[in-house]
């Protein structure tokens, strides 16, 4: 919901780490 | 304080040091308090921000860069939840507002800009935002009359290694999800030819894993690409 919290916290780990651009 | 106070403070007319600790504050309290009160704080509060932002020129032409750069981190807290994540992105002037902050003289305020950007451009969204984020670029930079990409070579041109892996990590994320071979391709030589490849020859030599980490990314999608053509 609404409520989920973190969200571009987690994105910018991925980001950072290179994970957010793995190919699928 | 409550969300309604911060409201009430934002519409006063604050100098910049009042300003500035009104800002730090909400940003504290936006990280702190519970979705429901980044909810009342909502979207007449992000309105407020966004004034502020987007006055700094015309109506608050002493506002410092250090409250500038709150502002910017204050929407980054409101955007952390799904809720202020949607009233951004759902208002027009969300994306052209952090595209802005992509200046290379607040190199601290422009690497919280080039990630928000960034984390923006991945997101799984039925519109996608990548080219919202990519047209914001393109629309300020017709509005300024330099090339788009322009502002973002001069942040990695910047002595910051933060700054630099933000650049590229945005570099990335609006390369990384355009679908068709043929956009990233006109992207990557775009930048390229405007000056990255220049850059990239003194970014290589520089030791920071987060650095590498995004010219190793960048690379990769581009050996990718050129296999796939």
């Amino acid at each position: 919901g609404d409520d989920e919290t973190g969200i571009m916290d987690g994105l910018l780990e991925a980001l950072q780490s290179g994970a957010a651009f793995k190919r699928k | 304080k409550s969300a309604v106070m911060y409201i009430q403070e934002l519409k006063s007319d604050y100098r910049d040091t009042q300003l500035l600790s009104c800002l730090e504050s909400l940003r504290v309290s936006l990280n702190n308090n519970p979705v429901s009160w980044v909810q009342n704080f909502g979207a007449e509060g992000l309105a407020l921000l966004r004034n502020l932002k987007k006055e700094e020129k015309d109506e608050y032409p002493m506002m410092g860069v250090k409250c500038q750069h709150e502002i910017i981190r204050c929407l980054k807290a409101f955007m952390n939840n799904k809720y202020g994540l949607k009233s951004m992105l759902e208002s027009v002037e969300g994306i052209p507002l952090l595209v802005r902050a992509i200046n290379p003289v607040v190199p601290a305020m422009m690497v919280d800009a080039v990630k928000l950007l960034s984390a923006i451009s991945i997101l799984e969204h039925p519109e996608n935002l990548h080219e919202r984020v990519l047209e914001a670029i393109t629309e300020e930079a017709e509005k300024r009359d330099i090339e788009r990409f322009q502002p973002l070579l001069a942040g990695m041109n910047k002595n910051s290694i933060a700054l630099k892996a933000g650049c590229m990590q945005l570099i990335n994320a609006l390369i990384s999800r355009g679908e068709e071979l043929d956009f990233r391709i006109h992207i990557r030589s775009e930048l390229l030819r405007v000056g990255l490849r220049d850059l990239l020859r003194e970014v290589r030599t520089i030791e920071s894993e987060e650095l590498k980490v995004q010219v190793t990314v960048f690379d990769e999608q581009a050996e990718d690409d050129s296999e796939d053509l």
